[in-house]
């Protein structure tokens, strides 16, 4: 799509010859063009609104010089726009001053916690460290034995001891430190945002545990729901970062401004597939070019 | 001058917006909206029935499936995490209460605890069940399913498979030598091929749709999780491309939260 709005912005600008300067009427098209582009890569609505009238005023009344043609200068400016709102700030995994750290993955029903944990231990391990694996799930079936196989398969350890969430959870802090584990990733069951009793639940969790890391799971397919379900996780948990999954499906992945733009969190990774090494660090610049197609 | 007698700019737009959060779609959104320019202002009142009379002839009435095939054979397709297991755990006891002998199989032999998933599913919802702990081949599940069902004179088998992208064209081969063992089996199964969508995925679920059918051939779709805030609208894109019959709601996690398709019930839901 960057080809294509290179080529229309070239030509409304091809009547302007040598320098001459982008103006409201010879935009205003060219945007609803990039509109369109956003709304169906899965873009939020509201998000798009206003990316679209910040990204028409920085381009009114840009010169256009014999260098770049307008139509480069234009994509441009939405290219850098879009890159600014996706990585303003590069997530660094926070450590605990007194170990174990603890990491907390939240987000909707099906949308790669489980994995993303095994993909996490699987990360940290490469750096040296000493991960413990926590699965909390304990509603839906055998939530507990993909984690426990998950483990297995890249030879961590699985920290699961038949008591209510909070118990677990403190089972393994007192584990991890008698075993010399300095991470441990808590895998929590998928919840809805409307859900009172699982959000509690989420919420007492990061009270008795303050964990040190905290993230908000989110498949990269999602639509237009993405700013509800993210706002609302953002206001219960104050989540630290967020981690966008199966991108290496073809999906524009429009979800990602949405969520970033909704609650000002950052990406702090990007899952590329079902294995344990399909973990990729955010790259802003990649995944603006995705978006816009 | 056709403004004077057309509905208001700001009405459209809320519209708009509802039709676009519902994730309906731009294309489709913009059809509508061209519609309801043309409303004349002393209709404004009904523009809301008006909307909904557009999305009705968009999907057929409540959707019916055939009934008279023994055992049939359906093929639990889509991609992952969204919701197949658990779908046919409903599906399983949905049938069941209507007399029918269900036997569910674990053909999903990649995810990690896939069998023991649907093994406690087929537990709550009192069916038979088939899988191999330690399988690795798909199609042998999908076979031993197929014969088991005819052997033990089953109404219903449902086959669950392993989550895939329908970018992943080995995954999607494989899909297509499942249907091929099944057939040797049962040469007219599977009867059906549910897809089965997440309504909060996006534009994607079109592709999805599009994929799954050139490699598969769908003949249903079951919609999940609208028991959350996404209205699932990009299905009318679906059914509109693909004239896909919508057949199951999956409305939360328990095994009674699957409701029958209702075009009605799921348009007034997509505006509210
Ligand atoms: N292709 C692809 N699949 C993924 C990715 N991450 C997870 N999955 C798959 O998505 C499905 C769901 O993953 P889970 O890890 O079980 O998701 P979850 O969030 O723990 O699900 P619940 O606990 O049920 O809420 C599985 O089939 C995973 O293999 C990814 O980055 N790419
Ligand atoms: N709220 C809600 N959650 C659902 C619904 N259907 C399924 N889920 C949940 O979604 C998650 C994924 O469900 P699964 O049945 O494992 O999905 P799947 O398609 O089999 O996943 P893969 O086999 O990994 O592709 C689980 O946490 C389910 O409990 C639904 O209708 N509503
Ligand atoms: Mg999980
Ligand atoms: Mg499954």
């Amino acid at each position: 799509m960057l080809e294509q709005l290179q080529n229309s912005f070239g030509k409304i600008v091809k009547t302007l010859r040598g320098e001459g300067k982008i103006t409201e009427s010879n935009i205003r098209d060219r945007m609803r063009d990039v509109r369109r582009a956003l709304l169906e890569a899965d873009v939020n609505y509201k998000v798009v609104k206003d990316f679209i009238k910040t990204t028409e005023e920085k381009a009114i009344g840009v010169k256009i010089t014999k260098s770049l043609s307008p139509g480069q200068v234009i994509v441009k400016i939405i290219n850098d726009e879009l890159t600014a709102l996706l990585g303003k700030q590069k997530y660094n995994l926070k450590t605990a001053s007194t170990p174990p750290t603890i990491i907390l993955l939240t987000g909707l029903q099906g949308c790669g916690k489980t994995t993303f944990a095994a993909k996490l231990a699987n990360h940290l391990k490469k750096q040296n460290h000493k991960p413990l694996l926590v699965p909390v799930d304990i509603y839906r079936p055998a939530a507990v034995q993909q984690l426990e196989i998950l483990g297995k398969q890249i030879d961590t350890d699985v920290y699961s001891e038949k008591k209510k969430v909070l118990k677990r959870i403190k089972g393994a802090v007192s584990f991890a430190r008698e075993n010399n584990h300095d991470t441990i990733i808590v895998d929590t069951a998928g919840r809805l945002h409307i859900d009172d009793k699982m959000m509690k639940e989420l919420v007492s969790i990061k009270k008795t545990f303050s964990p040190d890391n905290t993230f908000f799971v989110a498949d990269g397919l999602t639509g237009q729901d993405a700013v509800n379900t993210a706002k609302v996780f953002d206001e219960q948990i104050n989540f630290d970062g967020i981690v966008l999954t199966k991108m290496d499906s073809d999906a524009r992945g429009g979800a990602a401004l949405s969520v970033v733009k909704a609650t000002g969190k950052p990406i702090a990774f990007i899952g590329i597939g079902e294995k344990p090494e399909d973990l990729e660090i955010f790259h802003p610049d990649r995944i603006a070019n995705r978006i816009l197609g | 001058f056709g403004k004077f007698f057309t509905v208001d700019e700001t009405i459209l737009d809320d519209i708009e917006a509802a039709l676009l959060s519902a994730d309906i779609g731009v294309d489709l959104t913009e059809e509508l909206i061209k519609k309801l320019k043309l409303v004349k202002k002393s209709e404004s009142t009904r523009l809301n029935d008006i909307l909904k009379d557009e999305l009705k002839t968009l999907i057929k009435p409540k959707q019916h499936e055939v009934q008279n095939v023994k055992p049939r054979v359906i093929l639990m397709v889509g991609v992952n995490g969204t919701g197949k297991t658990t779908s046919i755990g409903k599906l399983s006891s949905l049938f069941t209460k209507q007399g029918k002998n269900v036997l569910i199989a674990a053909a999903d032999t990649f995810r990690a605890a896939a069998y023991d998933q649907l093994k406690i599913w087929s537990v709550r919802s009192g069916v038979e069940f088939l899988g191999n702990p330690q399988g690795k081949d798909p199609a042998a599940v999908a076979f031993d399913a197929a014969r088991s069902a005819v052997a033990k004179n089953k109404d219903v088998l449902i086959i669950d498979t392993a989550g895939r992208l329908h970018t992943k064209s080995n995954l999607m081969q494989e899909l297509a030598k499942m249907k091929k063992v099944i057939k040797k089996v049962i040469p007219e199964a599977p009867h059906d091929v549910w897809l089965v969508l997440d309504s909060t995925i996006g534009q994607n679920s079109i592709l999805q749709a599009q994929e799954f059918t050139k490699s598969v051939g769908v003949t249903g779709l079951i919609l999940t999780k609208l028991d959350g805030t996404a209205k699932g609208g990009v299905v009318l894109a679906i059914h509109k491309k693909l004239n896909i019959p919508i057949y199951y709601l999956g409305v939360g996690e328990q095994l009674d939260d699957m409701v029958e398709f209702d075009s009605e019930k799921f348009i007034n839901a997509l505006l509210d």
